[in-house]
């Protein structure tokens, strides 16, 4: 009876109940008998997160990390493309992601940039901490964002070579080891139409992001061109782009029975294994196989 | 009618709407109520910072008591309303419930300062039934 009494007071205040009063009033989680408090762990995440929020800022003001605004900006975009404004998941057929996370590195070394005469070459550690990355997440896909912070000639091309290294911690503790080489990524896009610059970097992190590494140490050496060397008559100028230090964009789908499923949702029509397109929503091309299905489905 | 019988004695009025009341449905039948709230009135929209408003609707009202048609409730729904009626008043009658959901995409800042965009399962209840 008395647990009970306490789970019924837990029930009516419940962790939506704006809470008065001394620190166990706040959380009902922290109301329920010992033995109960373990199905916390039980709580799909949202609810996990409101009730621990909902503990942490009004017991204890625990000092709360505030998202870089680009990030923000660039996660708020990513919203309005794939919800609307009541909340509801849009049915947009080739997006598979139900979850996607967005870091900002908590560490980087600056390497002097050396000029090599044709281009800045601008180096940078970065350290990305994937706690949040629950075991029922998986990787779909990966991407460096990069936001530019300076203004470019509008009508220019850009033309950028990035070379990626996984950085062990090394044997004396040192955090920011010299830059070793690397599989290279090379990217071109005309300045007017992005803000943001997204490297898909899926092949080069899948085996890290698949043993659940906590924490990610790359080295990032970022070598951009304005204007095209082939065909420009003018000279090429380096890019002088303050770089901002890049944020890590993991597209995940959430396995977990509170995840949202798209591809179980009646806008897919689609039963069974996900189509293998662009998790993004990109234009993906669905291999042979997966036509191949459809036509046996029709 | 060409052999008037003697005048039907005028059934009361009130016999009549009695009689058909059995069959008129509850007026506060189990049906589908909205509600809409903001994270800012709870106090959560310093990390929860989309959608600004969430309607998770709910079920309310009482459970007519032929069920099977209009709720596509299964035929248990009625056995335990005659629980209820006729054996056991302690049984509880069916209740009105949510059958249905839809999904919900929330963006919340996370402790560490990262950025999660998540589509939950389940959150806004679209169709009542009585169980």
């Amino acid at each position: 009876p008395h647990s009970r009494a306490r789970l019924s007071s837990a029930k009516t205040s419940g962790f939506l109940g704006a809470p008065k009063g001394t620190a166990s009033d706040l959380n009902p989680l922290l109301q329920l008998p010992k033995s109960v408090r373990g199905g916390y762990a039980l709580l799909p995440p949202l609810l996990k997160v409101l009730s621990d929020r909902g503990h942490q800022s009004w017991a204890s003001e625990s000092p709360r990390l505030q998202p870089d605004s680009r990030a923000l900006r660039y996660m708020k975009r990513l919203y309005k493309m794939s919800a609307t404004k009541e909340g509801i998941p849009k049915a947009n057929k080739s997006h598979l992601y139900n979850t996607v996370r967005l870091f900002t590195p908590c560490l980087e070394c600056e390497h002097p940039p050396r000029d090599l005469g044709k281009g800045d070459v601008h180096s940078v550690d970065l350290l990305f901490n994937l706690d949040r990355v629950t075991a029922l997440e998986h990787l779909l896909k990966s991407v460096l964002l990069y936001s530019f912070d300076t203004s470019i000639p509008l009508s220019s091309s850009i033309r950028c070579l990035c070379r990626l290294a996984v950085k062990e911690q090394g044997s004396s503790g040192q955090v920011c080891p010299s830059l070793s080489h690397s599989p290279a990524f090379s990217l071109h896009f005309e300045a007017r139409k992005r803000r943001w610059l997204e490297m898909d970097v899926t092949s080069f992190l899948q085996p890290l992001i698949a043993t659940h590494r906590r924490n990610i140490h790359v080295a990032v050496n970022f070598t951009c061109l304005l204007g095209d060397p082939q065909h420009s008559t003018k000279p090429v100028t380096p890019l002088n782009a303050a770089l901002v230090p890049p944020s890590l964009l993991l597209y995940l789908n959430d396995t977990s029975e509170q995840a949202h499923h798209r591809w179980n949702s009646p806008g897919h029509g689609r039963t069974g294994d996900s189509p293998r397109l662009d998790p993004t929503g990109d234009r993906g091309h669905e291999d042979s196989q997966g036509k191949r299905a459809s036509r046996q489905r029709r | 009618d060409e052999h008037p019988k003697a005048a039907p004695s005028a059934t009361p009025p009130y016999n009549l709407s009695q009689y058909f009341k059995q069959f008129v449905f509850p007026q506060n039948e189990c049906e589908l109520h909205s509600f809409r709230l903001s994270f800012s009135q709870l106090k959560w929209d310093k990390w929860i910072i989309a959608p600004h408003r969430y309607s998770p609707q709910y079920c309310k009202g009482d459970c007519p008591r032929v069920v099977g048609h209009r709720y596509g409730s299964p035929v248990h729904t009625m056995v335990q309303n005659i629980i209820y009626e006729k054996l056991d008043p302690s049984v509880p009658k069916p209740s009105c419930v949510p059958a249905e959901y839809s999904p919900l995409s929330v963006l919340t800042i996370e402790p560490d300062g990262s950025i999660v965009y998540k589509e939950y399962e389940d959150m806004i209840a679209t169709k009542c039934t009585c169980r």
